[in-house]
């Protein structure tokens, strides 16, 4: 049996908004411990890792580990059924054909009950292995966003150059060139809008802009961006849940 | 000219 209560809503339904554009059909593996998900977009360049740690529940139970197979935007559509504010509780039996989502408010005793069929999904299971990243950088996510969409517009790669002190965007299309350079800052008023870069060897990669737009809709999750880069492996963008993580790994783009 | 690469290049299956 799985009993998995979100205080609110809205996390589950932002963690779901966070990548539901970029992959449909999705197994959620829930065990004693929390629940991971894994999945890869239909081009096999962006994965997708979901942790969800027991302490980002009100309340957690699952006494035998269970697969969900679900849709996205199946189970999209039943989270926009349920007010940010409500409670929302995931239930499954030990052998599920469906998934109950129970919606409460616990201010009008209003309680909304919604039942989704499960998929057999057929995925293979990536090991990520601990990659080496030559360059750790943390920002604001709506920074990291902006600067993404704004050079999205001119071209459909987008540079990502990292030196000792800059780190530099760079987009050339047919329309012109943008660029935007960020230095690390420590900001101690905010520390959220803090920039910190962490730089054992430069890096200069190229990414596709289309991908980097599905990631940074992951920035409703949490207020910074952990980027880590190598030449040698695929790009790590990370989202910290209060207890866990959404994580995008990309492979970048080299030069023919 | 800049080509994408994929993510079967780095992991391996499990």
């Amino acid at each position: 049996m799985l009993e998995a209560k979100f205080a609110e809503a809205s996390l589950f339904k932002r963690i779901i908004d966070g990548f539901k554009d970029c992959v449909s059909l999705v197994n959620f593996q829930c065990k004693e411990d929390g629940i991971i998900a894994q999945a890869v977009d239909d081009s096999r360049v962006l994965l997708v890792s979901l942790e969800i740690g027991v302490e980002a529940f009100q309340e957690y139970r699952c006494d035998h580990p269970v697969t969900l197979g679900m849709d996205l935007g199946s189970l999209s559509k039943i989270l926009r059924c349920g007010n940010n504010s409500d409670t929302l509780t995931l239930i499954a039996d030990d052998k599920p054909d469906s998934i109950l989502l129970l919606f409460e408010d616990t201010q009008r005793e209003r309680i909304a009950e919604y039942s989704l069929k499960l998929m057999d999904i057929d995925a293979d299971f990536l090991k990520i292995e601990d990659l080496q990243y030559d360059t750790t950088l943390m920002m604001p996510s709506t920074e990291f966003s902006k600067v993404v969409k704004d050079l999205s517009q001119l071209t459909d790669s987008i540079n990502i150059m990292v030196t000792k002190e800059t780190i530099k965007f760079v987009a050339e299309g047919e329309i012109g060139t943008g660029s935007v350079i960020l230095k690390p800052v420590m900001d101690m008023e905010k520390p959220a809008e803090s920039i910190k870069l962490e730089m054992d060897q430069p890096v200069d990669l190229t990414f596709g802009a289309k991908y980097l737009l599905d990631i940074v809709k992951g920035s409703a999750l949490s207020d910074r961006i952990g980027i880590r880069l190598s030449s040698e492996a695929p790009a790590l963008f990370q989202f910290d849940l209060s207890s866990g993580f959404l994580q995008f790994f990309l492979a970048p783009k080299f030069n023919d | 000219k800049f080509k994408q690469t994929s993510l079967n290049r780095f992991f391996t299956k499990t």
